[in-house]
């Protein structure tokens, strides 16, 4: 999803 | 995915190859801040528990148990196998100023007050000062090996490449992460210094020595 607490970067 | 976050998290990694490989072959920690690692597996931990109940992709969940695992091992080889080559005298960092600030502006600054995302939040913070003892270790001694400013300098770049990423990332998919940027602008910026030294130095084959 594109929000900012999808957080899927590590 | 692009090709800035991969070409990013390929540095990441290669920079603890780079790191294990330095500690392997020289069977020293000399020169390496046990503080900066410890505060890097509490990073890690802190951030990527969340393989436990979020799965985004097997490269991501891979990443994830590959730093969390090398960073624990990375801290046994220092504490026990090498512990003879680890001075602690020279490391003499406070964390608990790092540790404090990053759990207050934790509790601050998250996407959702639960324990998850205030770890998340904190993660992100610490990371961005985690550095800070092993930059403050190489002032003090004012020189480094050349192997372990490749470390730095591929842990930098890892770093410097989100940047990029974020902007792609803004403009691709419309998405921006006001935590992580303004957290990986202020890490980024620490190695500003450290990576002048190092291109302007160690990269045309001199020592890495800091002018006393």
């Amino acid at each position: 999803s594109a929000t900012p607490d999808a957080h899927d970067e590590l | 995915m692009n090709l800035f976050r991969l070409l990013g998290d390929l540095s990441h990694l290669a920079s603890i190859l780079v790191l294990l490989h330095k500690i392997q072959t020289s069977r020293s920690c000399r020169g390496i801040s046990f503080k900066t690692q410890a505060l890097y597996v509490a990073v890690f931990v802190a951030r990527y528990l969340d393989l436990f109940w979020r799965y985004i992709s097997l490269y991501n969940s891979a990443m994830k148990v590959f730093f969390i695992g090398s960073s624990c091992y990375i801290l046994y080889l220092m504490k026990y196998r090498y512990r003879p080559t680890n001075d602690p005298s020279i490391d003499t960092f406070r964390i608990e100023y790092l540790l404090v600030p990053c759990a207050i502006l934790s509790l601050i600054f998250n996407y959702n007050f639960m324990p998850t995302e205030i770890l998340w939040s904190f993660s992100i913070f610490l990371e961005s000062v985690a550095i800070l003892p092993q930059l403050f270790m190489l002032q003090r001694t004012g020189e480094a090996e050349a192997i372990t400013t490749h470390y730095l300098a591929a842990l930098g770049i890892y770093r410097a490449l989100y940047i990029p990423n974020w902007i792609y990332r803004y403009f691709t998919e419309g998405v921006i992460d006001p935590i992580a940027v303004t957290a990986g602008i202020v890490q980024t910026g620490l190695y500003l210094d450290f990576f002048y030294v190092y291109f302007t130095k160690v990269l045309q084959g001199q020592k890495f020595e800091l002018p006393a």
